[in-house]
């Protein structure tokens, strides 16, 4: 463990309890892509099937529970309990786009032909494009409510720290893993146009909101 | 390899 993967994870954690705050407080989800919620839950699934399997370390096994918990709250808040308040009208990406080809890639290419570790593989490449239906519903309204931005930039934030743990641990241990750090690059550029919105507009206190 | 799986990442 090094300060980039815990501030990582913390970041993490902080974008999906600040999400799970915002829907529940509010009790709206207006703004916030259900799609995009679903392929979390989906990329958290996937990924902590090892909870079942083998223990690492208590803060490992806490952090998977809390994410998957966190993850398939906000979902049944969305879907179910504030269904309501939820803008199916903006949130049409078509998932699957992002779901066949990631599904196939990981059958493609992957570290181990295993059912964990084809799952796993699967969890990396989704998770690297799960953010996109949100960001187009963000293009689609034009605008985003300000709590959703700083959401969205703990979770880009968090994915570019562990770019940083992953030279870290290169140089100090010699691990990489290619799978990881090539579709953490790829999640990472696809937020570079929001951070440069929430830098330039957010934090000058502005509205996001984008030219329709 | 840790247990049964090789990933001790989140």
């Amino acid at each position: 463990m090094n300060i980039f993967r815990l501030t990582g994870d913390l970041s993490h954690l902080a974008a999906i309890i600040i999400l799970l705050l915002k829907i529940w407080k509010s009790r709206s989800c207006a703004g916030i892509s259900g799609k995009s919620q679903v392929l979390f839950a989906l990329v958290f699934t996937t990924r902590y099937l090892d909870l079942l399997t083998s223990f690492i370390s208590l803060y490992n096994t806490t952090m998977k529970v809390i994410y998957i918990g966190c993850s398939y709250a906000t979902v049944y808040l969305i879907y179910m309990k504030l269904k309501a308040t939820y803008d199916g009208n903006h949130d049409t990406f078509r998932v699957e786009f992002l779901i066949v080809p990631v599904g196939g890639l990981a059958f493609l290419v992957n570290h181990d032909f295993s059912p964990l570790e084809i799952l796993w593989t699967f969890s990396i490449y989704l998770e690297s494009v799960a953010i996109l239906p949100q960001l187009f519903m963000i293009s689609k309204t034009g605008e985003a409510e300000t709590i959703t931005t700083h959401y969205l930039f703990f979770l880009g934030l968090y994915r570019a720290l562990y770019l940083i743990n992953w030279i870290w641990r290169f140089y100090f241990e010699g691990f990489f893993d290619m799978i990881a750090i090539v579709a953490g690059v790829v999640q990472t550029i696809l937020y570079c146009d929001f951070f440069y919105l929430y830098v330039t507009k957010v934090l000058k206190g502005k509205k996001l909101s984008l030219p329709a | 390899v840790i247990g049964q799986t090789r990933h001790d990442e989140l």
